[in-house]
C-alpha cells in the first residue's frame, strides 16, 4: 500500500 | 511602479491556466529582473513556482519591488475577458490594492480595462535548494500528457521506472492495469520530438495521478517537459518560458 509523502521535509522556510 | 506588458495576452493566460486547478492563492513577486511567484497545494504535496524573465515581455518595467496578491480564480475570470491576441499590461503602483489588466487590440483600436482587487496572503515563501537528480528526462510534453491521462484512467497512482535505456510507466488498478515503455532517441528533423535520457542512479517511483494530472496542465507552455527524479527529494517537472519556467515539485508516495 502507498502513502503519499509530503514536501515539508524537503524545504524549509525562508 | 511596475508596467508588464505581454506581447500577447495568451502566454500570460497559459502560465495562470498551467497551474490554476491546483493552487488558488498566489503572491506574485515583481521586481527588476522579472516576476517570481511561488504556492503550495493545500495537501502541501504538489509546490509550484514561476520565474518570467523580463524576455518574455515586450515591455517591463518595475522601479519597485512589489508584491501582488491574486486569487487565481478572480484572475482567470479577468483573463477570459481579454482576447487571445490583445496585448496585455499589468499595471500597479508602489504599493497598490489593485492590479489593472490592460488589453490592446492594436488592430481595431480597442482597448480594455479591468482593476483586480489584491488580497493580503500570508504564505510562506520556500527555499529550494539545489536538488542531486538521479535521472533526468526530456520529452515531448505531448507525449507526457497523453501518458498522465491515459494511465491515470486505471489507477490513482503512476509509476516511472527508469533504468539505462528504458524509461516505463505503469498504473495498476481495479479495472485493469496500462504500462507505456520509452526508449531514448534522437529525431533529426523533427528534434522537439525527441527522447532525451540522462541516468545516473535508476529510480522506481510512484506518484499520485491526480498531481501529475495538474501537473500537465503547463503542457500548453512549451513542447517539452523536463522531468528531474530522485528517491530522495520531490520530484522536478518544469516547462522553459522564452525566459523563465513554470516548476513543479511533487513529493513521491512511498511504500508502506
Amino acid at each position: 500500500k502507498f502513502k503519499q509523502s509530503s514536501l515539508n521535509k524537503f524545504f524549509t522556510k525562508t | 511602479m511596475l508596467e508588464a506588458k505581454f506581447e500577447e495576452a495568451s502566454l500570460f493566460k497559459k502560465i495562470i491556466d498551467g497551474f490554476k486547478d491546483c493552487v488558488q492563492l498566489v503572491n506574485f513577486q515583481c521586481k527588476e529582473d522579472g516576476i517570481i511567484a511561488q504556492a503550495v497545494d493545500d495537501s502541501r504535496v504538489l509546490l509550484v513556482s514561476l520565474e518570467i524573465g523580463i524576455e518574455a515581455f515586450q515591455e517591463y518595467r518595475c522601479d519597485h519591488p512589489v508584491t501582488l496578491g491574486i486569487d487565481l480564480n478572480s484572475l482567470s475570470k479577468v483573463l477570459r475577458c481579454g482576447n487571445n491576441s490583445d496585448t496585455l499590461t499589468l499595471i500597479a503602483d508602489d504599493t497598490p490594492d489593485s492590479v489593472l489588466l490592460l488589453f490592446e487590440d492594436t488592430k481595431k483600436d480597442r482597448i480594455a480595462e479591468y482593476s483586480l482587487k489584491l488580497m493580503d496572503i500570508d504564505a510562506d515563501f520556500l527555499k529550494i535548494e539545489e536538488l542531486a537528480y538521479d535521472t533526468t528526462l526530456l520529452m515531448p510534453s505531448s507525449e507526457f500528457t497523453k501518458i498522465v491521462r491515459d494511465l491515470s484512467q486505471f489507477s490513482d497512482s503512476l509509476n516511472i521506472m527508469i533504468t539505462k535505456e528504458t524509461i516505463k510507466f505503469v498504473a495498476d488498478g481495479d479495472i485493469g492495469s496500462g504500462s507505456v515503455i520509452l526508449k531514448p532517441f534522437v529525431n533529426m528533423d523533427k528534434p522537439e520530438e525527441s527522447i532525451k535520457l540522462e541516468m545516473d542512479q535508476p529510480v522506481d517511483l510512484t506518484f499520485g495521478s491526480k498531481y501529475l494530472q495538474d501537473i500537465v496542465k503547463g503542457s500548453a507552455l512549451s513542447e517539452k517537459v523536463g522531468v528531474r527524479l530522485s528517491s530522495e527529494a520531490p520530484a522536478l517537472f518544469q516547462f522553459d518560458l522564452k525566459s523563465g519556467y513554470l516548476q513543479f515539485f511533487l513529493a513521491p508516495k512511498f511504500n508502506d
